[in-house]
């Protein structure tokens, strides 16, 4: 319905609006509803604009800056209306250092409400973990799962 | 409701019978290119319901089924069983009373399929109407496939828009 | 023809004129999440002829000229020259007796746009002609772009034809 | 014309043939016309079999698996028709440490026609390559060029 549409729009963008300069260190970032007259069909635009540089289209944003921003994203989702669990497989892959230990960090801090499931190849995003799990292919073609407990 | 546990036989590479427990808050699955670990992903989005075999990267739903390696020849069936702990304020009333609710989807290569809650056979709608309101459901955003969270902000404005929805 | 040097000025995020030299087998570009490293890449591609304001990530070509930051107000013009020392077998005959080639494009805010070859103005054609003549030409596979190497493969089998013809 | 686009996929099938097996240490890859009778408009289907692994669609693949096909074939077409230079952005992101050696190795081999300029935030890609330039934004917003010469 038109009222619930604009009412989880207004939340969501209110939450991404606070996670993303979080996350970035600074910056702003909003959510755009494309035509507000027509709350039924009306697309969904991303204004995104990282700290000290000119707001530009999303378009014109890095590998990194893009997966942060989308992550920006779906945690405002998820602080709006909470799952269980959330599975995020590989979205480190494109993050430099730095950016790889903001995401670990805001993954921590969602634990209260939600539990996470990451598959990484990244270093630090495993020392962060509370437990590994090494999945091995002794036998080419058939997976068998190891424990690996980091602490 | 939190995660408890996995058991995978015959899912996609997974030959053997394999448990992943989930009791932590932050679990990393690692290892190297190609040994599984997003089969691990395909298989909790299976037992939750998804219908599409291309979202689950295969051209057809016996796909998943463990078709065999070189020296290994393929099984006749697949079967994820996921198991839930009923903590916390998203258990639907029914299952309140029990403290684990545990969600089993199989499928066969002649096509059929089953589906069991707590081992009581049910039919598929039973399965994504319980994760419906357990607020994991058919969220866009609980699952972040590899290579999708490029997607979420590349997608075209009519795309983003279907995630809101699923908020609202 | 061996890549010699990128001199880029005003494009992107190169408000000041920075030089890259190529002079080794193999170069690597490191650096922190978006200080622009595939910008590089873009002046690159830009330099050579693309006419795609898409194919560089921006929604017109006025895109590419410094934008400008919280601080900085934008530049009206990028330039980008591309310097080539001409060893080496596929160096078009009638540029053979020098020892480089420069190629350099120029856009000013007002939308005019300016090409040369070892300074002297030529127009676009003059370029790609260059190009395609030492084999680098409209080579869809001499730049793999962040994000490209995943779509090779999962492209329509009508795409993927595209690069086998780039070969014939 | 007809037959340049038919000796083209040959040659480049026989390439292919044999850098996937080189990169993946065995297994076997293939190109295929879906049309034999259309050499105007046939697609070109890639079939990839992973060693010890049973042939199925390339869409099973893995991501790293995806990204060594395709880096396979970009190859394949590099020795038919060289460019004086290539250019990889991130193309290692998603590679684990052993496929980004094999990465690294096939680059190195390739040097002999062709100049790489490799974007990376890997470890292992750093020290193999022979120069470094590291891109910096001490100003927000401006990028600057940082020589780091590694050896
Ligand atoms: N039905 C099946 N039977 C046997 N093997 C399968 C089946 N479906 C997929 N596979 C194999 O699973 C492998 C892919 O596994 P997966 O995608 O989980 O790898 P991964 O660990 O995520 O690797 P990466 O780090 O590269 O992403 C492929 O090599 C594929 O051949
Ligand atoms: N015309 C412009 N003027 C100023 N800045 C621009 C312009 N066009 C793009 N940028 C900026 O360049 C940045 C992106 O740079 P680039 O894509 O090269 O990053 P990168 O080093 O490749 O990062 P990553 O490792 O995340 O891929 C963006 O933050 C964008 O705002
Ligand atoms: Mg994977
Ligand atoms: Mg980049």
């Amino acid at each position: 319905t038109k009222e619930k549409f604009l009412e989880a729009f207004r939340m969501v963008d209110e939450k991404f609006q606070v996670i993303f300069p979080h996350l970035f260190k600074g910056g702003k970032a909003k959510l755009l509803l494309i035509n507000e007259n027509d709350l039924l069909e009306s697309g969904v635009d991303i204004i995104a604009q990282p700290p000290g540089k000119k707001l530009q289209s999303i378009s014109l944003l890095s590998g990194g800056e893009k997966a942060l921003t989308a992550v920006s994203l779906i945690f405002a989702m998820f602080l709006i209306k909470p799952s269980p669990f959330c599975i995020l497989d590989e979205v480190d892959a494109p993050l430099d250092d730095v950016n790889v230990g903001r995401y670990n960090d805001i993954i921590r801090e969602m634990t209260g409400k939600t539990q996470f499931v990451v598959i990484t190849h990244n270093k630090n995003t495993m020392e962060t973990a509370d437990v590994l799990y090494g999945v091995t292919m002794q036998e080419a073609g058939v997976s068998q799962l190891v424990s690996v407990e980091m602490h | 409701m939190r995660l408890k546990r996995l058991e995978i036989i015959g899912f996609k590479s997974f030959l053997e019978k394999t448990i992943v427990s989930f009791d932590k808050d932050v679990t990393a699955i690692v290892g190297p290119n190609g040994c599984g670990k997003s089969n691990i992903v395909d298989a909790i989005c299976w037992v939750m319901g998804e219908q599409s075999a291309k979202h689950l990267r295969g051209k057809s739903m016996e796909d998943v089924i463990f078709a065999g390696s070189e020296v290994r020849a393929q099984l006749s069936m697949a079967s994820v069983e996921l198991t839930f702990s009923t903590e916390g304020y998203q258990t639907p009333f029914q299952y309140a009373d029990q403290s684990e609710i545990s969600v089993c989807r199989r499928l066969y290569r002649t096509g059929e399929s089953e589906y069991f809650i707590n081992r009581i056979p049910v039919r598929l709608k039973d399965i994504t109407d319980l994760f419906l309101g357990t607020g994991v459901g058919r969220k866009a955003y609980s699952v972040i496939e590899q290579g999708k969270v490029h997607q979420i902000v590349t997608a075209k404005p009519e795309q983003r828009r279907y995630y809101i929805e699923e908020v609202a």
